[in-house]
């Protein structure tokens, strides 16, 4: 039933990037995931055009975290009318940096052999979260002191019905590490850490109080612009 | 006796953020 999941929730988080009005018949729709450190981005390609299409390649403008192709758009033979096909393009985070609004923001520009057509994309940016970002408790305790509070941003997720130790669980899967958990007043509260492809910490304090559906999480980082990210992948990982 | 202090400044840490 995890595969099952896993099927289900990739499912949902297709979204179409470029209607096929706005491109001359191609839509494309996709999603970004993230499996054992390698980042990907899955599409499908629908030729909704009456002619043949050809040619095909894909390009990223420099973006927040340097989210780049590492390799060319896969789609080795023509895509004739009403035909479809899946293509997953491995990308890299070593490409070249600007900061974009939203932060996870991606504007991307594909070719074929009619036209060049452009799109923008959010990502999550757990896509970009380590799998050895569990900081050592020693380390959180010195980072969390060390961090001013003025770059501390805290914010409410409401309607939440799993429990500290679920959330726990949930939230590892997507390389959000507990390190420590404490109870005071009926409070759990889990402290937890994540580590960006470029290095960057995110520190993190969640509350969880039983039978009260709305948490708050607390997150503490050297670059807070993150945080409003990080913040809409708790709510999206806790709430799916 | 590193582990138990680092364990006595986790739960100190989430008293000072509960009873500020």
């Amino acid at each position: 039933s995890g595969w099952i999941n896993k099927q289900l929730s990739d499912v949902i988080s297709v979204q179409v990037w470029l209607p096929a009005m706005k491109a001359k018949g191609l839509e494309i729709s996709g999603t970004f995931v993230r499996r054992a450190g390698v980042i990907q981005m899955e599409m499908n390609l629908t030729n909704k055009a009456m002619s043949v299409m050809t040619d095909f390649a894909i390009q990223f403008n420099r973006n927040s975290f340097g989210l780049a192709s590492a390799g060319p758009l896969q789609i080795l033979t023509p895509l004739s009318p009403n035909q479809s096909i899946e293509a997953a393009l491995p990308l890299s985070t070593v490409g070249p940096v600007m900061k974009m609004e939203p932060l996870n923001n991606l504007q991307v520009a594909v070719k074929n052999n009619i036209d060049v057509f452009y799109f923008s994309c959010q990502y999550p940016i757990s896509m970009l979260f380590v799998e050895d970002g569990k900081m050592e408790r020693q380390v959180f305790l010195a980072t969390w002191k060390d961090i001013p509070n003025d770059n501390e941003s805290q914010f409410q997720i409401k309607d939440c019905h799993l429990n500290s130790d679920a959330a726990s669980n949930k939230l590892q899967s997507s390389n959000i590490f507990t390190i420590a958990k404490r109870t005071v007043e009926g409070q759990d509260m889990l402290y937890q850490s994540m580590k960006l492809t470029n290095g960057i910490w995110v520190l993190a304090e969640l509350r969880v109080q039983a039978g009260n559906p709305n948490y708050t999480i607390s997150l503490k980082c050297r670059a807070p612009e993150v945080s409003q990210c990080v913040f809409q992948n708790y709510e999206s990982v806790l709430k799916n | 006796e590193l582990e138990d202090g680092l364990d006595e400044a986790f739960s100190r840490l989430a008293e000072s953020r509960t009873n500020p």
